[in-house]
């Protein structure tokens, strides 16, 4: 196979733990959300924490979508015809994704997207 | 994604998975990375759910992504999926769901009540084999108890398989990458192969999580659409997550 071809593939890896070196960007943080609250509240605490990264990351897809179809009218129908579908989603994840958009200030079409990600792109 | 469940000469089980996303999602030229891939990163967080102060499920999650891709159920299960393509894909069952034909379940909520409601390996086995969903998928589950572990290959509305640890015939692993087991994956995607010789060579004497971290560090199986790597133990209740880096040469995908 063409893709057997080093070095993108390489001998199996050892003594890679703990984990070290260039493939490893840093660890991950904990956070702990409270099932006992209102699902509009849970992700408030992470959403703060990670606003900055959370509308980065939407930014960047809005702009892969706008370079596609540069009229902006992709981004249009997100913002427009999405939350429409939210009230349809089952509970408590329909409350969930408005309180992220809420916390997050993204609006609320983007923010359905991201959590449909998965459908979408399954083709 | 190649996530795999594996049995130890004890009968403990472990469960590990690379998050691969992003693909064809911009390409940056000068840092030669997938731009959304890159941007995810920093999103990646590991989430304690909690009820009455007690843990219920821990995942690794993308904030603000209320749906689950990764988790761990302590001492009951272990839980994976990975992205199964097909042309009967997830926008249809978004055209039905718009058209008000909604009993099909969105893949990443099922996950989610998957962890949060199901107490055995059985259980959350059945669930995820037998639900209707709006788009294909590779269910990775591990159980607590030896032989529970397996691959489920759902398509919407069907499992179409569902791919156990057999130790007698010495299947002491399972191994998921993006493609159906029972076929040879795309040639120009192949991370299955490199990912079970690793396996192989490593042997059922000694697998632990380090050795897992191991084979999910070896390129291709460690790609450029890597964002996060994760280990658990559900014996132990362990979930530990490392956001990852593939330094060049390594391969897009």
């Amino acid at each position: 196979s063409a893709q057997f071809v080093p070095p993108y593939t390489e001998e199996c890896q050892t003594g890679m733990y703990p984990p070290k070196g260039p493939t490893f960007k840093g660890p991950v943080t904990w956070y702990t959300i409270d099932l006992d609250l209102p699902p509009s509240e849970r992700w408030k605490l992470i959403i703060t924490d990670k606003k900055a990264a959370l509308v980065n990351m939407i930014q960047a897809i809005k702009d892969l979508a706008n370079a596609f179809v540069p009229s902006g009218k992709l981004i249009d129908l997100v913002d427009k015809d999405l939350p429409l579908i939210v009230n349809t989603l089952p509970y408590p994840f329909n409350e969930e994704i408005k309180g992220v958009a809420t916390a997050s200030g993204v609006p609320l079409g983007e923010v359905v997207l991201y959590n449909i990600f998965y459908e979408i792109f399954t083709v | 994604c190649t996530s795999l469940v594996a049995e130890d000469s004890n009968g403990n089980l472990i469960h590990g998975r690379n998050m691969d996303f992003g693909l064809f999602m911009g390409w940056d030229m000068k840092n030669r990375s997938w731009l959304i891939t890159e941007k995810l990163k920093p999103l990646v967080v590991n989430i304690d759910f909690q009820r009455g102060n007690k843990t219920v499920f821990k995942s690794t999650n993308f904030a603000g992504y209320v749906g689950m891709l990764t988790g761990i159920k302590p001492h009951a299960f272990t839980l994976t999926m990975n992205e199964r393509f097909s042309l009967d894909g997830g926008y249809i069952g978004i055209v039905e769901w718009i058209l008000g034909n909604r009993d099909g379940m969105w893949m990443s909520f099922l996950t989610r009540s998957v962890l949060e409601n199901a107490t055995s390996y059985e259980e959350a086995k059945n669930l995820l084999a037998q639900t209707k969903l709006l788009a294909p998928a590779y269910f990775i589950l591990g159980g607590n108890q030896t032989g529970q572990g397996c691959v489920i290959t759902r398509s919407r509305v069907l499992s179409l398989d569902i791919w156990e640890i057999e130790l007698k015939l010495g299947r002491w692993y399972v191994l998921e990458t993006n493609y159906d087991h029972w076929k040879e994956p795309l040639f120009l995607d192949n991370r299955r192969t490199p990912a079970m010789k690793c396996m192989n060579q490593t042997t059922q004497a000694n697998i632990s999580l380090k050795t897992v971290y191991d084979v999910l560090s070896t390129k291709p199986v460690l790609n450029k659409l890597t964002t996060y790597t994760t280990l658990m133990d559900v014996n132990k209740g362990k979930l530990e997550s490392y956001i990852r880096d593939c330094p060049n040469p390594c391969m897009p995908w």
